[in-house]
This record gives structure tokens, C-alpha cells and sequence, in this order.
């Protein structure tokens, strides 16, 4: 279940619509400190389900909804869809008959949220269910943020038990 | 369950005490369950002990020690339970020339079977990316994406 | 005592808003205590904001933007209180080239005053010394100094 | 009051006696990972009185003791000697004398300590005492550890008032 593409817009630093389209393999995201690169680790964390603004740096949710610039108005909302490509079948059974699988999370500055999944309006339990029972969870070792490698060798003992947990 | 968590545990241990001589090319390490009653409450240790060194607490491992060792743990989780995908933001930032090398070759190899998205400002790192994303800021506080070149 | 720290303080915050935009090449910065009865209880507020950028919690920057605030502070404080010497470690994994360069100048400059060990990886930073250590591990597990360069 | 030299002995991996002597300006210390680069701080953190093991990354403070390699043995005994140059006479007063000043430190494995401030045996509170009036604390922007330069931003507000009291 390997991301097929990824669009951001209003998230953090992406105001205007971005559409990443990834392959298989490995790709690169490079430029310069503070251009938006951790952002995209983010927006892709956002809408698998991440509840803790703090996991996004942020002191509330709404930190994550476009601020402003200079020459730019703060946004009134924030939106995130990630597309899967189900080739492997990994997906859980009730998507089987679905070749690409999309998630889509939205929060409006009002406080509003809203969750898709495959463009079906759902709640936030069905879109962490679904990742939980594909087994890519946000705690794991699928997504190593900035700075944080090292810990997995400096953390307590009981904090490393997630790792294997998520894998068990 | 108990039972599952245990076998999770000793196959990734098994990975574990693989995959560190390989990234460290020689020295060897293991996980280790804390003493407890019940399994589910148990904490994971990691020895490691670089070639050539004397096994000493985990801690007192230089950065980029710490760092490889964190990977070999990391690879080891995946060859149990592979992920469809992987996102790692600047993990090769406390490695040295030789190490980001074996880093490199070490997602190479995994990359057949997971697609992998790697934040880096190392030049070597860039090199093994099948296509490159350029994010920057021309217009001050909007990122953009500007250049997507195949290799 | 209160008068002094709350002087102290206020050199700090008057040279941390000018160097800020100095090395931002633009935007603003300040510090400023919390709220408390006793100044002595106060904690310290960071403010940063990069240049072309909405003023938002400094947790939002990004690691290379930490970084250099943080560096920021650190040349306030020095030239408000000169210490004799600077250790630095890695200070500069975080940055990308342009800001490895602002870095390296900063340091040059503060050098005139201060004797600075800086431990790197870097190229650039490497550049800038007066004289290199070089510390190997010839016979494993025993470091070895090998190698002083004059530049 | 800069460094003028530092010698090192049985301290982590510095088992044979390694001496640094050092010049004004900015002096760049290299080398692969794990050789120990970090060490050197270490060793000038420990003979300016440092008293917490896991700011030395150890457990206890005998982890600082050379444990031995493949090829050679535990040794029984750390020492770093420290030599200042005084030529900017910001050393306390009784010391204004001295155009040089020496700190050293010392642990046996047995647990004993020795400290000496110009090869004059004296305590640990002594050493303290010394760096505390020349205003260069270990706790302050003096030395910044590896990983722990952003920390100084994303620490707690209490937290950074350490910075600005060393200072005041
Ligand atoms: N809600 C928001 N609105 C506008 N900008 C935001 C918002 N949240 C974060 N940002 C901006 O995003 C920038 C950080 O982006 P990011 O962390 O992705 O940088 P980066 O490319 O990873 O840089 P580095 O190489 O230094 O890690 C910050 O400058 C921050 O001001
Ligand atoms: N008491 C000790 N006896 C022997 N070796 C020790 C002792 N304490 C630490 N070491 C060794 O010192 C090494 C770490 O050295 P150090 O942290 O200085 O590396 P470094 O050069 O800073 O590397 P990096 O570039 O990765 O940060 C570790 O491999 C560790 O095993
Ligand atoms: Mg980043
Ligand atoms: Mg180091």
C-alpha cells in the first residue's frame, strides 16, 4: 500500500494546492532550512490521523492551518489527501475491490474537522481503524521525524516497546 | 497477546544481532527483555557493542554510533513486519562519510520491497534517490514545489 | 539578585533582536520573561520570526531555523558575558550550505575575543579553522591524536 | 583565560596519554564517528568539575574509566590535566599571580578521587568554586553538546534561565 500521490493545501507553510506524485523506490525531498520539507512529513502524518498537535510541533491543532505571510492572508482552512495504491492488497478487506485508496482530513479555523475515506464522509476513528488494521501505525518506525533517530537507542526501555508492539 | 509479542520480539532480535555487524562491518549487539512479570509490561535493553570495543552501556555511543545502531534496530523491525512505505527526515544528520554509505546501501536494498521518502541535505544521500522533490520558498513563507528530476 | 538578572536581560534581549535578523538576513526576534510575582522565577519566552514569515510558537520553525535562533541566543549571551572559550559539537548539523556559511562567519568574527573548539563534519566549517585536530581509532577502541594542520 | 593545553589519560577512549595544545582562534577537532571527538569535551566537562554521569553519558561516573578494548585491558586510573592562560587575568584574584593554571582531576577505579588546582591538591568544591568565580560555568552557553543546540529553543521557559543567570 505505497503512496500514490499526496496534495496539501492550506497546511503550514503549503497555502497553495501542492500535488506530490510519488513512485516506488526512493525519493528524495531536498532544499533549503525552514522551505517546507518536515511540513510534507507532517501534512502525510496529519491525515493518517495524528491527534497530538504536538507531534506537528504545534501548541494546537489549529497550527497547522496556514498562518499568513508578508504578503499573504492566514487561510481559513486546512486540507490533505492521501492517495494509496492498493496493488498489494494490504488493505484492509472491505477496500479489497479498490485498486487506489484515498484519505482525506480537513480543519477548518471554526474548530470543524472532517475525515474521508475514499471520499465518503467518515469520523477519525474509521481513518486511525484503517490504518491500524493495515498495519502502518504513526507511532511505529514507518516515520522517523527530524532529529528523533538516536532516540530509539537513548529512550527508556519501556518507551522502545511500542517498536515491537506496532510490529507484533 | 502475550505470545505474539514474544515471537515479534525474537525475530526482530534475530534481524537485530544480524544487521548490526553488517552495518557496523564487525561488533555485535542484542536486545534483551527487562526482568517483569508479565511480558506486556517488560522494557527492551539494546547492547551494542562496536568491533573492536568492550560492551558498555548504549549511552556512552558516539552520535553517529547511536544513530547506525538506531537503523540497524529500524531495518530489523521492517524485515519482520515490512511497511508499505517509510519517511525519514535528515536520519543521516550526525553520520560520517563511510556510514551515510552503508545508510545508503542498506535503503537501496530495502527499497525493492518499500517505497521510500528521505529528507537530506547530504550530497551522497541524494545520489541514491530515484527522483528528487524540490521544495523551496521563492515567495517568502509559501512553499512550493519547484523541480522534480528523474535520475 | 533581581536588579542584576533583570539587567542582564535586557543586554541579552537588545542583542539577541539584532542578531537574529543578522543572521536571518532579515525578520525579527525577542526575548521576554513570564509572568511571576518574583523576576527570579520568570522563565524565558523566545519570539522569532524569519523573515517573509507570520510570528507563530518558535516550536513551528524548522530544525535548521532552531538552530540558527538558537545560535542567536548563544552570540547574545556571549557578548553581553564573553566567555574565555566555546565548545561547540555538531552545532551546524542541522544547517543547510548558505547557513553553514553564516554560521562560520559569526564564529570568525566572535574568534577575535574567543578561543572556539568546534567538532565537525562539515566542509565548510573545516575551512575555517586555524588548526585541525585529527582524532582517529588506528587500533580499535584507543583514540588517537594523529594529525595537527595548520591552515 | 583560554585553553593552553589538555592531556588526557585513561579517560573513555583516550586510554594512552593524548595531549591537545591549543592557540587562540578557532581550532577544528575531525575524525569518523565513534573516535572520539565528543570524548575531548567530555574530558574538559570532567575537569571543570562536572558531577552528573549522564551529562557525561554514563551510568555511573566510573564509565568514564578507559574499559578496555579487544586488545587491551580496563585501566584503574582517569586523569585530565587542564592549563589555562592567564594573560587575560579574569582568574580570581588569588590566582592573579599565575600567567598559568592548572586543574586537574582524577578517579581511581576503586572510587576515589583526587582534584588539584596548580598541582596543589584541594576538593571537587574547590574546582567548582574556581570556575564559578571566572564566571565559565558548565552548565551555561560555554559548552554546547552534540545533538543539543536546538534544545536551548525548544526547552521550557524555566529551563532557559539558566543561560541568562550564568551570565548575570
Ligand atoms: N501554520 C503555518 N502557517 C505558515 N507557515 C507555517 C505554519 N506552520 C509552520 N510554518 C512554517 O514552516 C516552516 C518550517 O518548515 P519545515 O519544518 O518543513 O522546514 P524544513 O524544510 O524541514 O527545514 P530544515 O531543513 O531546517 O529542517 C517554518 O518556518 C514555519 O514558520
Ligand atoms: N570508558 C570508556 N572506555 C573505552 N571506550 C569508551 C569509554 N567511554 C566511551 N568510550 C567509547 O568512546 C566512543 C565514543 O566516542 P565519541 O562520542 O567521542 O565519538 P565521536 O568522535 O564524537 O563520534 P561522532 O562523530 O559519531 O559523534 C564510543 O564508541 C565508546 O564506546
Ligand atoms: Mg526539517
Ligand atoms: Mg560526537
Amino acid at each position: 500500500m505505497r503512496i500514490k500521490s499526496l496534495q496539501i493545501t492550506g497546511f503550514k507553510s503549503f497555502v497553495d494546492k501542492t500535488a506530490f506524485s510519488f513512485d516506488t523506490g526512493i525519493s528524495g525531498v531536498v532544499g533549503p532550512n525552514g522551505c517546507g520539507k518536515s511540513n510534507v512529513v507532517d501534512a502525510i502524518r496529519w491525515a493518517m490521523g495524528e491527534q497530538s498537535p504536538r507531534r506537528l510541533r504545534g501548541k494546537g491543532m489549529d497550527d497547522v492551518i496556514f498562518a499568513g505571510s508578508d504578503a499573504r492572508a492566514p487561510v481559513g482552512l486546512a486540507e490533505v489527501m492521501l492517495t494509496f495504491d492498493n496493488a498489494d492488497g494490504i488493505a484492509p478487506p472491505e477496500f479489497a475491490a479498490y485498486s487506489e485508496i484515498q484519505v482525506a482530513r480537513r480543519l477548518y479555523r471554526t474548530g470543524e474537522s472532517e475525515y474521508l475515506l475514499n471520499k465518503t464522509p467518515c469520523r477519525l476513528r474509521d481513518i486511525l481503524d484503517f490504518f491500524r488494521d493495515t498495519g502502518i501505525g504513526t507511532k511505529g518506525y514507518t516515520i522517523v521525524e527530524q532529529g528523533r533517530i538516536a532516540e530509539i537507542v537513548s529512550a527508556k526501555a519501556e518507551e522502545r516497546r511500542t517498536l515491537i508492539e506496532e510490529a507484533a | 497477546s502475550r505470545k505474539r509479542f514474544r515471537e515479534t520480539f525474537d525475530q526482530v532480535n534475530e534481524r537485530f544481532q544480524k544487521n548490526f555487524p553488517r552495518l557496523f562491518r564487525g561488533g555485535k549487539a542484542a536486545l534483551s527483555l527487562t526482568e517483569s512479570e508479565d511480558v506486556l509490561e517488560a522494557g527492551i535493553e539494546i547492547m551494542a557493542q562496536p568491533p573492536g570495543k568492550r560492551l558498555q552501556s548504549v549511552n556512552l555511543l558516539s552520535g553517529g554510533e547511536k544513530t547506525m545502531t538506531a537503523i540497524a534496530l529500524l531495518v530489523s523491525v521492517f524485515q519482520v513486519r515490512p511497511s508499505p512505505f517509510f519517511l525519514l527526515d535528515e536520519v543521516d544528520a550526525a553520520l560520517d562519510d563511510a556510514n551515510v554509505g552503508r545508510f545508503n546501501e542498506i535503503v537501496k536494498e530495502m527499497s525493492a520491497d518499500s517505497q521510500f521518502l528521505l529528507i537530506t541535505h547530504n550530497k551522497r544521500t541524494i545520489e541514491i534517490a530515484d527522483v528528487l522533490y524540490g521544495v523551496t520558498m521563492e515567495e517568502r513563507g509559501v512553499s512550493k514545489l519547484v523541480a522534480v528530476e528523474l535520475h
